[in-house]
């Protein structure tokens, strides 16, 4: 299973 | 004074075809050295930055730094009456900005500058083990190809080729591309295509992608005109096993 993640967690 | 001229509007168009079908509204800065805008989607899974050099245009005046917010699906609208051989002005009148298509005959569309909504945090700098270079005309036909089994795929590069692979509910897909660039490390990544279509609507901006990836990292695909004149780079939050 996978989730779709933001990019918050990059910058 | 305020006037940029540009006998090619298909970059203008082109970068809006993406643009707008990631962002409702932008930030345009013009000052002496070009034009360029940042923005991020509300989900903040895509970020996308354009850079047009001041010398990409045939005139360019711009005596101080000007920001011009717009809703993109607006300029869209009025970039789409645009022909390839017109000339494309751009200055601004009050709270308008004034696009002008010159060719066969002459257009002027008055695009009402808005309030933004939200703000767009800066570009991150994120190092990347990878990077090839792909015709983005390959890349997007290899998208079609997996497409038609998932609304995800894998990304990976090894020393000679990048795969992008999906597993689907009926059927599975592969498609090879050898790279032929110096890759020492592996890269894998797992991406929404829904995403991905998104950022190829900007085919037509320049054909030398360059995509950098690392595991699990986002994946950027970056856009570049001849001589560094401009650049169109997209950055594209992955999907990340639980």
């Amino acid at each position: 299973n996978e989730k779709q993640v933001s990019l918050d967690s990059f910058f | 004074m305020f006037k940029l001229i540009l006998s090619d509007p298909s970059i203008f168009k082109t970068s809006f075809e993406a643009i707008s079908s990631i962002v409702d509204e932008v930030q345009i800065e013009v000052d002496s050295d070009g034009l360029r805008l940042n923005a991020i989607d509300r989900s903040h899974i895509t970020y996308v930055h354009l850079e047009l050099k001041e010398r990409l245009f045939d005139v360019f005046q711009c005596d101080e730094p000007i920001k011009l917010n717009v809703d993109t699906e607006e300029l869209m609208k009025v970039l789409k009456r645009s022909k390839s051989d017109d000339v494309m002005e751009l200055t601004v009148d009050g709270g308008s900005l004034i696009v002008t298509f010159e060719g066969a005959i002459k257009k002027t569309f008055k695009v009402k500058l808005i309030d933004l909504e939200y703000e767009t945090p800066e570009s991150p700098s994120i190092e990347y083990p990878v990077k090839i270079t792909i015709p983005i005309k390959t890349l997007k036909e290899s998208i079609q190809d997996i497409e038609i089994v998932a609304d995800r795929v894998e990304f990976n590069i090894d020393q000679d080729f990048l795969k992008l692979k999906a597993v689907g509910e009926f059927s599975d897909a592969e498609v090879e591309y050898l790279h032929g660039e110096k890759v020492t490390e592996d890269a894998r990544a797992i991406f929404a295509i829904e995403n991905i279509k998104e950022m190829l609507k900007a085919e037509k901006f320049a054909d030398t992608t360059y995509i950098s990836l690392g595991d699990d990292m986002p994946l950027t695909l970056t856009l570049e005109l001849l001589n560094e004149e401009g650049e169109l780079s997209f950055l594209l939050a992955p999907r990340i096993e639980e």
